[in-house]
């Protein structure tokens, strides 16, 4: 899967995912990838979140909704991102996943959950600080 | 510091990233750099967990989900188990332009692509045959069944539902080679 936000020169904000979704999968099963608030969530005068991982859980929890309102309320998107995952941890504390957030000013963030084979995420920012996207780390 | 315009996404797919920030660099819009990026992920297939051939369920086909959503409109087009289509985030965004529904699942969400001018093709490859046919030589493991007989954890189905029903902790995890 890939989660992906966007905020142009407007201040508009986007969000998107595209997946082919879990290996062996029953027929007919659709992960949190295309669930609006689980997948990814934008509000322009929020900003946006994407999340990745265990898209049966993870769905449950809503965590991109989360992490907006969170932001809307005046989190900053490393608090928002965290408390998002917290969520889903509470009831299944080695479930796999992840989220990247973004406020309106075009700060931004990730957390994960530390699980079996999953002790770092990596994700992409792009900006005009540098031309070629740089490669961000965050421990889980 | 922030600075905007900014791309920001999920996993080190960095041409997706790319994608993304040159549609923002020449002035374009936050949807379409959404578009645009994820699009690059499922024609290159990132690692494997996005677009077609990858991923077979356990009936061997290739099914896609995605979604886009403007922050400004909170409109969203969606589409989901969506299948002979590779470009599941275009279909999603025609969902958004060119209906008043949120989200289109399964066979008629391929029709409907189908009718709007996206081209119907096999989303299988030789990677995902070979992934659905490895599986099926080790008695279809991994799987995501339970409560079923004969024993999900040990043999292929065809499943039938067990009388007693047993709650036990969640068994199957997702993993860096098969998530959302």
């Amino acid at each position: 899967t890939i989660g992906m936000i966007a905020l142009d020169k407007d201040g508009h904000v986007a969000a998107g995912t595209t997946t082919n979704g879990l290996t062996h999968k029953v027929p007919g099963r659709v992960g949190d990838s295309p669930i609006v608030g689980a997948g990814a969530y934008a509000d322009s005068s929020a900003g946006a979140a994407a999340a990745t991982g265990d898209g049966d859980v993870m769905m449950r929890f809503l965590p991109s909704y989360l992490a907006v309102e969170l932001m809307r309320a005046g989190a900053d998107p490393s608090a928002a991102c965290k408390t998002a995952i917290s969520r889903i941890k509470r009831h299944y504390s080695e479930f796999f996943g992840a989220i990247i957030c973004a406020n309106t000013t075009g700060h931004y963030a990730a957390a994960c959950n530390k699980a079996p084979g999953l002790s770092q995420f990596h994700y992409m920012v792009s900006n005009s600080e540098s031309d070629i996207p740089l490669l961000k780390t965050v421990d889980c | 510091r922030a600075s905007v315009p900014v791309v920001i996404n999920t996993w080190p797919f960095k041409d997706a990233a790319a994608a993304a920030w040159s549609v923002l660099r020449s002035g374009g819009s936050a949807l379409d750099s959404v578009e645009k990026g994820c699009a690059r992920c499922e024609i290159e297939h990132c690692d494997g967990s996005v677009g077609y051939g990858g991923s077979p369920d356990e009936s061997g086909e290739t099914t896609l989900d995605a979604m886009i959503m403007n922050g400004n409109t909170m409109e969203v087009g969606a589409v989901a188990d969506l299948r002979r289509i590779k470009n599941a985030i275009g279909v999603a965004r025609a969902v958004m332009e060119l209906t008043e529904h949120t989200l289109l699942v399964g066979e008629s969400a391929s029709v409907f692509a189908e009718n709007m001018g996206f081209i119907a093709e096999d989303l299988t490859t030789n990677n995902s045959v070979n992934i659905f046919l490895q599986w099926l030589k080790g008695n279809c493991q991994p799987n995501y069944r339970k409560n079923v007989f004969p024993d999900p954890s040990k043999t292929c189905g065809p499943y039938k539902p067990r009388t007693i029903l047993k709650q036990k902790g969640r068994t199957r995890q997702a993993n860096t080679r098969s998530h959302d």
